[in-house]
């Protein structure tokens, strides 16, 4: 159980909360 | 033998028996998602945090998210009344929560909340405590050390100005604040073992 953040569905939910924001960045 | 899921970013501790584990878990994860989603716009919101490599972003806030809501909602806990609020804004004594199962992290949660509570810190103090918790450059699989690590510099060194200006009398306060870090990261660990067990039952 090395990783509980992705075993908790956490990355996806960071993800998709960081990406609007890391796409207004490359643009 | 009723379950029960002994966390406040759970709407309630009770478990509905008829539903299935993956039912339960996905309650659980609509009720603890917005808490969530406010610690990375928190996140984004620290100067600095935007600038650092997408995959270190997101490695930090993996690894501290747990961390920014203990701090976050360590007034879930009245120590005083030895009650926890849940998310569903009902709250239950330490004693009905034991009876339930819950494990030596409750207890820990509620040291830490007070000793926190304690230290009487304004809103934007907190908030930049909140910053250092979440920029910590020894977590796992940081790709680009040194800028977390700068980052994490200025935010300490800014947390330092703070509390030397607003708390002139009171020099400890500071390093009170840098010893809440391991303390959390014992949370994060007891916290991650309480979830194993979770998930294996």
């Amino acid at each position: 159980f090395s990783d509980p953040a992705s075993n908790l569905g956490l990355e996806d939910i960071i993800r998709k909360a960081l990406m609007g924001n890391l796409e207004e960045r490359q643009e | 033998r009723r379950l029960h899921l002994v966390c406040p970013m759970n709407t309630s501790p009770h478990v509905d028996p008829q539903k299935s584990g993956h039912e339960v878990w996905e309650e659980f994860a609509h009720s603890f998602t917005p808490a969530v989603r406010e610690v990375v716009e928190f996140g984004k919101k620290i100067p600095g945090f935007r600038d650092l490599c997408q995959h270190d972003q997101v490695s930090l806030l993996k690894a501290g998210t747990f961390e920014v809501l203990v701090v976050r909602f360590a007034s879930l806990f009245d120590v005083k009344d030895r009650t926890v609020t849940f998310l569903g804004g009902t709250k239950y004594s330490v004693d009905t929560l034991r009876a339930m199962g819950s494990s030596d992290l409750l207890n820990s949660m509620f040291d830490f909340s007070e000793k926190l509570t304690n230290l009487g810190l304004s809103e934007e103090e907190m908030s930049l405590f909140t910053a250092v918790v979440l920029v910590s450059a020894d977590r796992s699989g940081i790709e680009n050390v040194n800028s977390v690590e700068m980052l994490q510099e200025t935010l300490i060194r800014a947390l330092r100005g703070l509390i030397t200006k607003n708390h002139p009398n009171e020099s400890a306060i500071f390093t009170k604040l840098l010893l809440k870090l391991p303390d959390l990261r014992s949370l994060n660990n007891m916290h991650s073992e309480q979830l194993l067990a979770f998930k294996v039952h």
